[in-house]
């Protein structure tokens, strides 16, 4: 299973439409401080149903949505899609390509979607349960997440190791 | 689940032993499950030489140290149960030049079952990928994204070809 | 000390926002002691927003943004009361080139007061340095110290003239 | 007042003798993870008396002596000594150049001294008093720190204001 496109629209710092393809192999994100890296992969955390504001730097969800800059005014809703290749059947579901759709609106309004077709949060959760990879998984790693493992306390080291177990 | 527990930490200690020595020369490491506890609750201690030095508390070793074992540990788990993918948000930042070589050589070897996301500052990360992705703000605070290349003799990034379409 | 304390907080404050903008163009940020408290035990709230954006919550701005941010006010309170050296352990280690310049720009202003000493893997750090010392272990565990000079052309440390002899 | 020499031996990772000259202006210190260039800055601190041992990232004092490696046996004790110029009479003292030296022997044994002379902690921490520098100051500043000022409790960054005031 990979990461084939990922699709961005009103979310945090993408106030226009942008569109990554990935590869199989290893993809570089790169560009000055501030720039909207992070930004991205907190697209993918959230698409994937991270429902922690912390770990996505926000005070609150709403928070997400693109609330403007001096040269584009704020939208009323964020969307990530996010495409995979489901080669290996890794994925519990008949599709070899699977899109995940995530959308959330100012009223507060959230939006689930799997190849096009409205769901719940918990069906995008349960997809991947079990392949390693989604919220509370270590498949998305950041520095600060790095020197916890040495530093933190031991039960974070543990959750690490209950998560391969 | 005890029976399972265990023979996950089994596996995970013999790669974190072979995933450090690989980025450690000489060094060693080892990983400890506290006596006297049930094993689904006990802690699980780090010791970590680096090559040539002596065992001492972790919290002596330097950032870099600390960064590549958290990094040793994260792949000898990654090692026991490989996921689809992986984003790593600037973990080489703390490391030097040649320990960012052993980490994206590990990488490279891990990418025929993994797919990578490594956003990065460092140059020699940037090399290691075989597509480059660059964000910029040109219009104030909006981002976007342009596929990159790495032009090796100069060290910087340039518009992929395709983008000069 | 209540008058005092306001004194300095005034200056400081004015420095913050001038050493902010040096570092972010057209961005703005503030310091606001939080009112109905005495001001010797009140909490101080910063304000920051990089150029072009539009002012959220701290926790939303990049990594970068936030070691900038703090820097500026590092900086703001040293130029009410300079201390005679200063050193710094890779603060610049999250920025990206251009700010890496724009922080050792003001450092090069700064040395004219105060004496630093930036332990660094930052190359452009090291172009600023007048002098610089190159840390090794060439023998296991052992550390040493030889004075080195940056080759500008290559990019490389080699030893000094001096360590030659 | 700037440093002019600082001389290590016995101290972390400093078996043998080493010798810095510090210019007035920048200096860079540099070298690969782990070789020790924070120790550098430990020695720094500890000489001007620093009693924390956590902010030495040791557990306890004792930890800062040599303790061996493959190479070399462990050191009996650790001595750091640092000559500051004091042109602008800016240290309470009549000399135009002050040597302070900090000992520590295995048995816990501790040794200050001031010129050669024998004296106590408390006259060195004296001896800073006012200046700016030494510990609890915000003259040695490290990423970790750098990142607190924005993330941490309110009261860390009054603790840096107040130092100014
Ligand atoms: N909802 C939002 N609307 C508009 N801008 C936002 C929003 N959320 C975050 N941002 C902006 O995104 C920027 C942060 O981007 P990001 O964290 O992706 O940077 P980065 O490329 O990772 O930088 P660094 O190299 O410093 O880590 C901040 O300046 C922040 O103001
Ligand atoms: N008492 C001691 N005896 C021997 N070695 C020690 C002692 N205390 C610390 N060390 C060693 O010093 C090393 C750490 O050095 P230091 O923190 O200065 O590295 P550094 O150059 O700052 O590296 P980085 O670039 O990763 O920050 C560790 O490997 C540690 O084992
Ligand atoms: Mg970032
Ligand atoms: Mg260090």
């Amino acid at each position: 299973m990979y990461l084939s496109e990922l699709n961005i629209i009103g979310f945090k710092s993408f106030a226009r439409k942008i569109q990554l393809r990935f590869n199989k192999g290893i993809t570089g994100v790169v560009g000055p401080n501030g720039c909207g890296k992070s930004n991205i992969v907190d697209a993918i955390r959230w698409v994937m149903g991270e429902q922690r504001s912390g770990v996505l730097r926000s005070e609150r969800m709403e928070n997400v949505i693109f609330n403007g800059s001096e040269s584009a005014k704020p939208v009323g809703m964020a969307e990530v899609s996010l495409t995979i290749q489901n080669n290996k059947n890794i994925l519990p579901i008949e599709y070899t390509e699977v899109v995940i759709t995530r959308r959330l609106f100012r009223s507060g309004e959230s939006q689930y979607l799997i190849n096009g077709n409205l769901c719940r949060l918990k069906d995008i959760l349960d997809l991947f349960m079990d392949t390693g990879v989604g919220p509370g998984t270590y498949s998305v790693i950041e520095l600060q997440q790095v020197e916890k493992i040495l530093n933190g306390k031991a039960d974070e080291r543990r959750a690490i190791f209950e998560e391969a177990a | 689940a005890r029976k399972q527990f265990l023979e996950t930490f089994e596996s995970v200690q013999q790669n974190f032993s072979k995933v450090f020595k690989s980025f450690f020369e000489g060094g060693r490491a080892s990983l400890i499950l506290r006596e006297g506890i049930d094993p689904l609750e006990a802690d699980i201690d780090i010791y970590a030489t680096p090559g040539g030095k002596r065992l001492s508390a972790l919290t002596l070793l330097s950032g870099g140290e600390k960064s590549l074992t958290a990094i040793s540990l994260l792949f000898a788990i990654y090692l026991v149960k490989p996921s689809p993918f992986c984003i790593f948000d600037e973990v080489d930042a703390p490391l030097d030049d040649q320990n960012v070589r052993r980490y994206t050589a590990a990488l490279e070897d891990y990418a025929q079952e993994t797919q990578f996301i490594l956003v990065t500052h460092n140059k020699l990360s940037m090399r290691a990928a075989q597509q480059l992705y660059g964000v910029t703000m040109q219009e104030e605070g909006v981002s976007k994204v342009v596929s990159v290349q790495f032009e090796k003799e100069e060290e910087k990034l340039v518009p992929s070809q395709a983008e000069q379409q």
